[in-house]
């Protein structure tokens, strides 16, 4: 028996159109621990690990692991049912091929529930090794995303580099080319303007916009971005859920042949 | 030209 019941609803509708586009399919893993799915998109160059820990959940019981496959584009008609307000409970029974969301009203008025058909994923669960990495950049997430954005439309791929001045990000395309530096800013009103750069070894590593974009879709669940960069290793991208636990999204980079 | 490298060149199957 699994029922999480999450009281800001929107978390996890958030969460679903911010990686419904990047993954068809996915496993959703319930635990004592929490919520938590990982996945890669149809041509293996990234990968999403979602956590909600069980702490965030007003109610959470799950009697036992339970793996449960779901097409992100069903799952995201259903949730998108759910009002911004509405409470959110997720339901199954062991062994159940369905799943339960139900959306309760914050005043009790509408109560509506949607039973999903679940499927067989199968899917690889990569391990995830812990790293030191190079550098690590905080800034505002809104900057991270109107930056992707403005340079997809010049080029196609963006280099990342960092350095103790900043973080640059560099494309090039056809029509020419685009240089954005952001210094380190500690000295903001609000801790979320900040950009904060932790170099350990100055970095610069190639990516592809259309992913890097793709994950910008989370921005609404976080004021803040973390970019993980390590020369040997995929760039992290975390979005911060809430108190509840996070989305990262790995990339893996482009090298020079 | 830049060759896209795969997750799974870097992170094992369990």
């Amino acid at each position: 028996m699994l029922e999480l019941r999450l009281v800001q609803g929107s978390l996890l509708k958030k969460v679903l159109e911010s990686i419904k586009d990047l993954v068809n399919d996915a496993n959703f893993d319930c635990s004592s621990s929490g919520f938590s799915l990982q996945a890669m998109d149809s041509s293996h160059v990234a990968l999403v690990a979602l956590l909600l820990r069980s702490e965030g959940f007003e109610h959470y019981r799950c009697d036992r692991n339970m793996s449960m496959g779901m097409n992100l584009g069903n799952m995201s008609k259903m949730l998108r049912c759910a009002g911004n307000d509405d409470i959110i409970t997720i339901k199954a029974d062991d062994g159940s091929d369905t799943v339960t969301f139900m959306f309760e009203s914050p005043t009790q008025d509408k109560i509506s529930d949607f039973e999903m058909k679940l499927m067989d994923i199968d899917s690889e669960h990569l391990g995830i090794p812990e790293a030191e990495y190079q550098s690590i950049v905080t800034m505002p997430s809104a900057e991270f995303a109107r930056i992707c954005k403005d340079l997809s439309g010049i080029g196609d791929t963006v280099v990342i580099s960092v350095t103790k001045e900043g973080v640059k990000f560099s494309t090039r395309g056809d029509i020419g080319t685009a240089n954005i530096v952001c210094r380190q800013n500690t000295t903001v009103d609000k801790p979320e303007e900040a950009t904060v750069i932790n170099m350990s070894e100055p970095v610069s590593l190639t990516f592809a916009l259309r992913y890097m974009n793709s994950f910008t879709k989370a921005t609404t669940l976080s004021n803040t971005v973390t970019i993980s960069l390590s020369s040997e290793l995929p760039v992290v991208v975390e979005y911060k859920i809430a108190e509840m636990g996070y989305i990262r999204f790995y990339l893996a980079p482009k090298i020079e042949e | 030209q830049c060759l896209q490298k795969k997750i799974v060149e870097y992170f094992d199957g369990d």
